[in-house]
């Protein structure tokens, strides 16, 4: 899966996916990534977030609604990815997945959970042109 | 901390993260089309095998594709899921947002509606999916997603049918289902939503 927030310099904010789903699925499976709030959520108001990871047990707790939720009543990016991450793994503990949350300005963050970390990637005014910066969390 | 405008994407897909971040900067295109724009790069490109056609078969080897795009702006959303013989869900789901007032189309209706908006039909088989899919197949089906039925899925391949709902209670080993254990599903870099 591919999962992206996009801002523009107005602050026009928008979310999305793309993906094949799971390997070895029972036909007619989807998982997460085509269900808002769960692999995508947007709130110009507020900020994005996206997931990816094992989608049947991610769609069941809406991670991506969860974190911009999160960042609606205070929290950091950062800190609202682990807050939604963490809702999931307090039930299933060996699930595997990651989000990367966005606030309206630009701030941004990650969180992960059954990897050993998580990569990202951000293009944005503070890198040079043509250059998109690959970070990684710690899960 | 960084600067609008931004785009951020999961795993190491920077070809398609700089695609939408051009697309916003030097194309000037409204987000929807930048996303569009980038996710379509990993479609094209078969990011990691997560993303396009030829990964990913089902337990039928068909590969389908999802994909949804959300308008943080209006609430809009366009979405499709199970597409099936279509090779670009997230142009499709642009379809969706843009020319319906649904927010998503699924399986053999979503490609209907793609082909009635100008895509083409075609497999999204490769050679690389049948060989996942025959290595799968000649290793017993495993892992698979199946629970509660029988013969034993943790052994055996379909078709399959369901235990009763007496057996299951009364027999502690059913399938050695653990409903929070899901170690087995190999999920990670290279299979994932």
């Amino acid at each position: 899966t591919i999962s992206m927030i996009v801002i523009n310099e107005e602050g026009h904010v928008v979310a999305g996916t793309s993906t094949n789903g799971a390997r070895n699925k029972i036909p007619g499976r989807v998982g997460d990534s085509p269900i808002p709030g769960a692999g995508a959520y947007a709130d110009s108001e507020v900020g994005a977030a996206v997931a990816t990871g094992d989608g049947d047990v991610m769609m069941r707790f809406l991670p991506s609604l969860l974190a911009v939720e999160a960042m609606r009543a205070g929290l950091d990016p950062e800190a609202a990815g682990q807050q939604a991450i963490g809702r999931i793994a307090k039930y299933y503990p060996t699930f595997s997945g990651g989000i990367v949350v966005v606030t309206k300005d630009g701030r941004y963050g990650a969180a992960c959970h059954g990897m050993e970390e998580f990569p990202y990637s951000v293009a944005d005014r503070t890198v040079s042109d043509g250059d998109v910066r690959v970070l990684t969390v710690k899960c | 901390n960084g600067g609008l405008p931004l785009v951020a994407t999961t795993w190491r897909f920077t070809n398609a993260t700089l695609r939408a971040y051009q697309s916003l900067t030097v194309g000037e295109f409204d987000p929807i089309e930048a996303l569009v724009e980038g996710c379509s790069v990993c479609e094209r490109e078969q990011c990691d095998g997560t993303v396009g056609f030829g990964g990913s078969p089902d337990e039928n080897g068909e590969t389908t594709l999802d994909a949804m795009l959300m308008d943080g702006k209006t609430m809009d959303i366009g979405a499709v899921a199970a597409l099936r013989d279509v090779k670009h869900a997230a142009e499709v789901a642009k379809y969706v947002l843009r020319n319906t007032k649904h927010t998503l189309l699924v399986g053999s209706q979503a490609t209907e509606f793609a082909v009635m908006m100008g895509f083409k039909k075609e497999s999204l088989q490769t050679d690389a999916s049948r060989g996942m899919w025959s290595a799968w197949k000649n290793n017993h089906c495993q892992p698979n997603f199946w629970k509660n039925v029988i013969p034993s899925p943790s052994m055996s391949c379909g078709p399959y049918e369901p235990v009763s709902a007496n057996t299951i209670h009364h027999n502690a080993d059913s399938s050695l289902d653990n409903p929070t254990d899901r170690s087995s599903f190999e999920f990670g870099q290279y299979n994932h939503d």
